[in-house]
């Protein structure tokens, strides 16, 4: 969902 | 991706490997909060937790891996190899009265309630205030060693461009995150006094010193 996204930062 | 994350990338791995390189060099501790370094031991530790199992890129899997080993490096070397110098003294903000308030943030404010969740969003509210005990220190000493502010200064500038990305991603990539974003502003607001001290002194050849 578009909570993963987040997920792509450090 | 973007340039205002990838240069606030470099910032923070800049920040962290000038602390170890000053640590290692100078053989000496001293003006470093250990318990920042704890603080943020646990920040990569439980928000990096995902670090073998959910694969984004091979940029983010070194990244996260150099930020873990760093910063137990960092740790290892106040504790244990230069603990002679250690400034425990100096170093006396009460860890608890952060890591609890945190925590108990963590389960009450987060986007889903699962372990790994509660634990990105504890790291995420950890972050913004694990300088604290290192300002603190500061404050006390009424002075930094000059490769300390340029760590702090690293530091501080890694969130605050981490903060111009949200904004990048927000209008380019109708994306955000509004608990990454509060407490990216709430951790760069802790820096401002630092920045302004830092601006107005170290930049001019000066000592950072605190007016006492």
């Amino acid at each position: 969902d578009e909570n993963d996204i987040a997920k792509d930062e450090l | 991706m973007n340039i205002f994350r990838l240069v606030g990338d470099l910032s923070h791995l800049l920040a962290i490997l000038l602390l170890l390189w000053k640590i290692w060099k100078t053989r000496s501790c001293a003006g470093v909060s250990g318990k920042s370094q704890i603080m943020f031991g646990l920040v990569y530790i439980t928000r990096y937790l995902d670090l073998f199992t959910n694969f984004i890129s091979i940029y983010n899997t070194t990244m996260k891996a150099i930020f873990i080993a760093v910063a137990i490096a960092t740790i290892y070397l106040i504790y244990f190899k230069f603990k002679a110098t250690y400034d425990s003294n100096h170093d006396t903000f009460r860890m608890e009265f952060l890591i609890v308030p945190v925590g108990g943030l963590a389960f009450l404010v987060n986007h889903d309630f699962t372990a790994l969740e509660i634990l990105w969003t504890f790291s995420i509210y950890l972050e913004s205030v694990a300088i604290l005990p290192q300002l603190f220190m500061i404050s006390k000493t009424g002075e930094a060693e000059t490769i300390t502010s340029h760590y702090l200064f690293a530091l501080g500038s890694y969130r605050a461009l981490y903060i111009v990305n949200w904004v990048y991603r927000y209008y380019f990539e109708g994306f955000f995150d509004l608990i990454a974003i509060v407490a990216g502003c709430v951790q760069t607001i802790l820096y401002c006094d630092f920045f302004y001290l830092y601006v107005t002194k170290v930049m001019h050849g000066k000592k950072l010193s605190l007016p006492a």
